[in-house]
């Protein structure tokens, strides 16, 4: 990436982290469609001897050896029997029946973790700059689970089995798959036992949103990524005949530009398809299209393609347009013809000149990159949102990093849009999708996990949570592009990620297998399930009484039923929440503050004042929500910060009625 | 594979292997030939779960999931990249 080291701090920031001899033994493992191992991101001059620790292999097969890994790509496996015993055999003209990335995805998100740094890299003069993934000193090890027709649970359990006894320290998991309880989710099981050997699993949240219960790797020892945007833009502005411009975004760049006006045309008026409007093949009329600007609706096919079928019928250029699904969110795309995408209001507007004007134009004009856009970080709309659809009572997503317009390495075989018809060849792309937000915080764990190598898999995570921002430098909230509106913890979790504030937390919310096992006993799990998930027979205490409000969570999700405020027979109810701190910095006494969901909650903290005298000393607290009956629709959000005048251990708190 | 068959997770409670197998393995792979003869493993997990891969029909499925030691037995399922 070239712009996220500046955005996140880490450019200033050199001193605080770890030298890269620490942070040479940190390997990070991706679970992806593979690696293109000649990517100048995985450059190993000045790597030290591959750990002593590792015990994985650069596995051989279709256009790839042993010989492809190096000091700095130390791991290369793939995993096909469950894909190929379902899909039938891979078709090696199609796909490397290897480690080897076919497909881009795979080398976007292992070079964003911990690529190292690479001078001059752009996409065709786009995003131009030094590029280098978070933890540049990291290690990489990718593990192939994805193949032209998905990523089948057997070959990502397998490469989950194998990542654990290679002995990876983060893995990163840019991909999901529905809903399902935790013990069916062989992501989470596989996720559980890696947490267990010290691994922390990074898992993108979901392109969903910005539907509610939209999530998917919701378990709580995953940290579930969500993304934001950065503050860069590529602008390319759409003049209309009518003297209006409008603001677009496009990454094309060509021999062509569109030097004067053209005329400009609806597809859903050049076709005779009923959806014309969305350009899928072979549904424009190349005679109406001809020589024109065709504005496309996005929808259904990929936005790439679309420009691919102007082209091919003979359009000019394209403007796509955004609607409901997506409103004003812009995404840039390396289109094959001149083309600029607008959001839902421009379109809109757009669409009304094409239809008064007998003759429309249209031009359009590329303006390369800008950045220091404001404001930003911006809640991404497709971002995947809360409330957990498995357990209501832990906030997911955890966090957000950026993820929209994210320039990373990229594959040989295929050009920047992954269509078949695109001929070029790029070393790094510009893509976005919570698969980009989740590698950042991959790399971010491991340059934590170099700085703190005796830190849990979730002390890392509370570290990365509980310094995370919601405000702007000028104080404002910060926003959600799907309503324009500042975001809440269901959209942003505990807020923007700041890796410099993570590396010196103050304090951590700590948590170890038995504790989840404990949460697994809040939600009355059969012995048979968390033996699924556990790999071994836990019986929950019956003496005990398990809360799932009582797991050691650093954000708190507080969910009051009808149920329970008429059993109070108060018109109100209350709810605990227990919570251990422990303390990571130096002596010092830590008062709460909390910032008020509404006054339709009172919230109150028992103790107000927790004093540590030593390193790694541990306190509890007790918080109690009491509210009334609300609607199921109505949602609260506030916060609860401790600090000691130095540190601020934030923890967003959301509040909901069922 | 026949059409009939799919892929299966087969969860196993490696507490309860009985005395007479060395090996967790050879466990596993008995209760794979208990449902059928020509069934192969895809894969052996030992440290994300414990258990195995198999090809099998659902009524193989069924029946394996009655024996004692089995844990669960789920169906593969399709991820996507975000």
């Amino acid at each position: 990436t070239t712009r996220t080291p500046l955005f996140l701090g880490l450019d200033r920031s050199a001193d605080f982290f770890p030298e890269s001899n620490a942070m040479g033994d940190v390997i990070v493992g991706v679970l992806d469609t593979g690696v293109w191992p000649e990517s100048k991101s995985f450059d190993d001059s000045g790597f030290g001897p591959i750990p002593a620790s590792w015990k994985g292999e650069c596995e051989s097969g279709t256009n790839f050896s042993s010989k492809n890994c190096n000091r700095k790509l130390i791991g290369a496996r793939y995993f096909a029997k469950g894909y190929e015993s379902t899909m039938g055999l891979i078709d090696e003209t199609k796909e490397s029946k290897s480690p080897r990335d076919d497909d881009g995805h795979g080398t976007h998100t292992s070079t964003t973790a911990a690529g190292s740094v690479v001078q001059g890299a752009s996409l065709f003069g786009f995003a131009s700059g030094s590029a280098r993934g978070m933890a540049t000193h990291a290690r990489v090890a990718v593990y192939k689970v994805c193949w032209i027709g998905g990523c089948f649970s057997s070959d990502i359990l397998a490469a989950l089995d194998k990542a654990i006894d290679d002995n990876v320290n983060v893995l990163s998991l840019s991909l999901g798959g529905g809903n399902s309880d935790y013990y069916r989710d062989s992501v989470a099981i596989g996720a559980f036992a890696a947490m267990e050997k010290g691994i922390l699993v990074s898992c993108s949240a979901g392109n969903s949103g910005p539907s509610p219960y939209s999530l998917s790797n919701v378990a709580p020892w995953i940290t579930t990524v969500g993304a934001g945007t950065l503050d860069r833009d590529f602008p390319a502005y759409l003049s209309l005949g009518n003297g209006k411009n409008f603001s677009g975004v496009s990454l094309y760049k060509g021999a062509m530009s569109l030097s004067k006006m053209l005329p400009f045309v609806y597809a859903g008026n050049a076709s005779n398809s009923t959806n014309g409007n969305l350009c899928m093949m072979g549904t424009l009329i190349p005679e109406q299209v001809k020589g024109k600007i065709v504005l496309c609706d996005r929808g259904l096919n990929p936005r790439v393609q679309k420009g691919s079928v102007v082209k091919a019928a003979g359009g000019a250029g394209m403007v796509l347009a955004n609607t409901a699904a997506n409103g004003d969110e812009l995404v840039a795309d390396a289109h094959l013809l001149p083309a600029t995408t607008v959001g839902q209001t421009t379109g809109e507007a757009i669409k009304k000149y094409l239809t008064s004007d007998p003759n429309p134009t249209a031009t359009i004009l590329f303006e390369g990159t800008k950045v220091g856009i404001k404001p930003s970080p911006v809640v991404a709309s497709f971002s995947s949102r809360g409330p957990n659809s498995i357990t209501q009572e832990i906030l997911k997503p955890d966090i957000i990093a950026p993820g929209v317009n994210i320039i990373a390495g990229w594959t040989g075989a295929v050009g920047p849009t992954g269509l078949a018809e695109d001929n070029r060849r790029v070393g790094f792309n510009i893509i976005s999708g919570t698969s980009m937000s989740c590698p950042h915080v991959s790399g971010l764990a491991a340059l934590l996990k170099g700085a703190h190598p005796d830190w849990s898999p979730a002390a890392i995570r509370s570290a990365l949570m509980t310094t995370a921002y919601t405000v702007y430098k000028n104080g404002g909230a910060l926003q959600d592009v799907a309503t324009g509106k500042p975001s809440t913890p269901f959209d942003h979790g505990a807020g923007h990620v700041d890796p410099v504030a993570a590396l010196n937390p103050g304090l951590v919310y700590d948590l170890k297998a038995e504790d989840y096992l404990n949460f697994l006993c809040a939600l009355n799990y059969t012995s048979t399930q968390i033996n699924s998930i556990a790999r071994r027979p836990f019986s929950c205490d019956t003496s005990k009484k398990f809360s799932v409000t009582d797991l050691n969570y650093p954000s708190f999700a507080v969910v009051f039923s009808e149920q329970m405020i008429a059993d109070s027979g108060s018109g109100s109810s209350s709810i605990k929440h227990i919570r251990t701190v422990t303390n990571v910095g130096p002596a010092g006494l830590y008062k709460v503050n909390v910032i008020s969901p509404s006054n339709l909650v009172k919230v109150t903290v028992e103790p107000e004042t927790l004093a540590f005298t030593r390193t790694n000393e541990q306190k509890s607290y007790t918080v109690t929500f009491t509210a009334p009956s609300m609607p199921s629709t109505k949602n609260v959000n506030g916060r609860i910060e401790w600090s000691d005048g130095k540190h601020v251990v934030s923890s967003p708190v959301a509040i909901s009625w069922t | 594979s026949t059409s009939e068959e799919s892929t299966f997770i087969i969860h196993m409670a490696k507490s309860q292997m009985p005395d007479s197998f060395d090996d967790h393995t050879h466990w596993y792979s008995s209760s794979l030939k208990s449902v059928s003869e020509s069934a192969e493993m895809l894969y052996v997990y030992n440290n994300a779960v414990h258990g195995y891969a198999a090809r099998l029909t659902k009524k193989e499925a069924e029946s394996i999931q009655k024996q004692r030691g089995i844990l669960s037995v789920m169906p593969e399922m399709k991820y996507e990249l975000h």
